[in-house]
């Protein structure tokens, strides 16, 4: 679904240059999950960023499903972002004065759906990370890992190509997580979607999965 | 360091009342770590903010070094707070246009000290969390785990006696957390600080540490 050659981005700051990831290469096979991991600090979101068209690369060569993605105007870029992606992001980025059902709601605004299959959907995707009781409630008021599960059902709702999950169960207990990880699995199963998994939790990765593991900006072997 | 008792908090909202926690008793025993574990939702964070004296509870008594502190006003709490207690939020909560080190030095402005032993100070915590090459960046040129990171050196810097970390590894490699819990135990041996982990990696509780299990708001056996 997603391949890459030369991947390259240089954060430019005032007097220093950040060459957060230097030259990776690799793919994201099609209805299959992909785990990246590797050490706090060494890339992993900058990539999970230029994989979601979230950022420009600085260099390097990038296919999304079929789709030269490096041409692409910020508009077209940004289109086929909202098109096809779904994007868990680390920091959550909730919307705070807006409800979890509004939240969750928001990626489907700009689709032709009725007002009223708007809701539907995203309540289902709420009940299905288990928050069925909550969706009146605002951001703030609910806990850390509720408000995880939200961007999580926010990312699901438009039912995208691709999924990127950046650290999805970095605030859940292990029961929750697991059941996390099975709702990301049977979506991949029943809308080939594609799952890219950025973890730390290593119990996570199931067995057989591909494994992208970047150290230092680079991809590096396995552990 | 700690006791309570019956202690509760109700969450009041416009049409609904939330009984976040109900009646929940316990101790932190002074110069030891205590964790605290238990589900997504299930009162843990509020538990937490109830000890490090950032919310009142709707009832219940609680004693912290000593002082019954459910008879302090707001100010005098927030005296004692910035005195005794040093707190990691599950949500950083860092300050965006300040650079890691004021971000680090901010708890140290109120007391009696050179600023130019604040500002060693700060950079031995950031050193001590690893990121000592990035003191001049803001929090939002770095790194998810990076800034979960900069939120621990901030809590330790005023040395406090008593340390509340709520989920404070999440964002962290295996490598990385087990060297964040090793630094809050060499605090807590070479200081006496009293220590207080809330976590869902239970592979990072030491054998034979204390553990108070919340689940559904009331503390409850261990798994
Ligand atoms: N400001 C608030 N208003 C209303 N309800 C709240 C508020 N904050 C938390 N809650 C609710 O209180 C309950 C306990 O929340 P708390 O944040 O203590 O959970 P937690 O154990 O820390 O969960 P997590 O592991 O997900 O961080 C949850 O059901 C949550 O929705
Ligand atoms: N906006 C930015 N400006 C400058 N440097 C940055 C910026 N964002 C990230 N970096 C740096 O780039 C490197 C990679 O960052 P990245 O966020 O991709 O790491 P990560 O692997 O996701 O880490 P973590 O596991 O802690 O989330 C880090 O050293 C970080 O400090
Ligand atoms: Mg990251
Ligand atoms: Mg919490």
């Amino acid at each position: 679904a997603v391949s890459f050659k030369g991947l390259s981005k240089t954060y430019k700051m005032d007097r220093v240059e950040v060459p957060a990831l230097k030259g990776v290469s690799g793919s994201i096979a099609k209805a299959a999950t992909t785990f990246i991991t590797g050490p706090s600090g060494s890339g992993k979101s900058t990539l999970l960023n230029l994989l979601g068209l979230l950022d420009r690369p600085t260099d390097g060569e990038m296919e999304i499903l079929g789709e030269d993605v490096t041409k692409l105007t910020d508009k077209q870029a940004a289109d086929f972002r909202a098109q096809h992606i779904g994007f868990v992001f680390q920091s959550f980025n909730l919307i705070p004065v807006l409800s979890l059902r509004e939240n969750v709601e928001f990626p489907l605004l700009n689709r032709k759906m009725s007002w009223a299959s708007r809701k539907t959907r995203a309540l289902e995707y709420l009940e299905a990370v288990g928050l069925g009781d909550f969706v009146d409630r605002r951001p703030g008021e609910i806990s850390g890992g509720q408000r995880q599960r939200v961007a999580i059902a926010r990312a699901l709702v438009s039912e995208p190509t691709l999924l990127i999950a950046d650290e999805p169960t970095a605030n859940l207990d292990t029961k929750t997580s697991r059941e996390i990880v099975a709702l990301m699995d049977r979506i991949k199963v029943e809308l080939n979607t594609s799952v890219v998994i950025c973890t730390h939790d290593t119990d996570l990765i199931t067995p057989g999965s591909a494994i992208i593991n970047i150290v230092d900006g680079q991809t590096a072997g396995e552990y």
